[in-house]
């Protein structure tokens, strides 16, 4: 990198120049904030706050989208009416050190509405837990391992699920313990709807789940402090 | 691209002055997103005596054009400086392929001043 090239990285706050291998889309909600800062009136852009994230109403200037690298789980014996388990991890190593984490938000994408389906007012049940021990060989954590985290009903209406994680992705941060997650989705105990159709069919509604990803909010105390101080005086 | 665009009425006073930055003439195309470059302008020109009132001036910078007035060889004239600067975003893939959307503050200039 020539000297100029490498003083105008760190003054955006990179400490190296990226270089993608893989570049994947741009997830929906980056290019939304993206193109609504864009297209603001220039009137009253200097007005933007670029140290806050008006859309989830947190401190920050750098959101980032993290694929979900986990891997499904496979029980030998189905288990009675789960239809889904998953481990779950996202590798925040790539915040700086000057990062402040102000929000983690996960999201479970289902790949279409299923307002008119066979399987609609269908109800599942949502398990996520925090790993707090890695189990061996990739095994289901045990019960004393993981911590439940989230567990409620849900009929399966909307495309996305989403859940405000801002306190287990700090935990991950601040002891460096980050193990993932495990996420469980299981039909919910109505007996006729298994008797009837079968966990296999009832579960095929839930076969149409996509991705989870998780968003992350943070703020570079670098370049907002530093900003801060200069407009001050 | 540095090149010096005059706005509507070429003018030696401090204003605003055209500058284009294009990610691509510095090589980052491969890992900036969006956008492809942007107008981040900077402030050129003179601040003389006696400072007009749409020169964003400070009350030092009225005393400074006074003093050099009278005194050209010992004091200058006051700089011109951006005054009201807005931010821009930038989505950018980083070295493992997440995409980031990162704002960053004062980085057009939109008013000059003395």
């Amino acid at each position: 990198l020539s000297l100029q090239e490498s003083l105008l990285l760190k003054s955006l706050g990179l400490s190296t120049k990226p270089s993608p291998k893989t570049p994947g889309p741009v997830p929906s909600v980056l290019w939304r904030i993206f193109q609504k800062r864009k297209t603001l009136p220039s009137t009253n852009k200097d007005l933007a706050d670029a140290c806050r994230v008006e859309e989830f109403n947190v401190p920050g200037n750098i959101i980032r989208v993290f694929a979900d690298q986990g891997h499904f789980i496979h029980n030998g014996q189905p288990q009675r009416l789960l239809c889904l388990q998953k481990r779950l991890y996202f590798n925040l190593s790539v915040l700086e050190e000057g990062e402040h984490l102000t929000m983690a938000q996960l999201e479970i994408k289902f790949s279409h509405n299923s307002y008119h389906t066979s399987s609609q007012g269908q109800v599942f049940e949502l398990r996520l837990y925090q790993t707090s021990q890695m189990s061996l060989r990739g095994m289901p954590s045990h019960e004393h391992s993981r911590k439940l985290l989230v567990e409620q009903s849900f009929a399966r209406l909307h495309k996305s699920l989403l859940f405000n994680l801002s306190g287990v992705a700090k935990d991950w941060r601040a002891y460096s313990r980050n193990l993932g997650l495990i996420l469980e989705i299981s039909v919910s105990d109505g007996a006729s709807a298994v008797a009837s159709g079968g966990l296999q069919s009832l579960c095929a509604s839930i076969d149409s789940f996509l991705d989870t990803s998780l968003l992350v909010v943070t703020l570079s105390q670098q370049q907002c402090k530093a900003s801060r101080r200069r407009r001050r005086r | 691209r540095s090149a010096y665009y005059p706005l509507v009425t070429p003018s030696n006073l401090c204003k605003p002055r055209r500058l284009y930055i294009s990610f691509s003439d510095v090589g980052w195309e491969n890992w900036i997103i969006a956008p492809q470059g942007y107008m981040a302008n900077y402030c050129l020109g003179e601040c003389p005596f006696p400072l007009t009132a749409e020169l964003n001036s400070t009350n030092h910078a009225i005393l400074q054009t006074m003093v050099h007035s009278l005194d050209p060889e010992g004091t200058p004239q006051p700089c011109c400086v951006p005054v009201r600067l807005s931010p821009i975003s930038i989505l950018y893939y980083d070295n493992d392929d997440n995409v980031v959307l990162r704002h960053y503050e004062d980085m057009v200039v939109d008013e000059c001043g003395c």
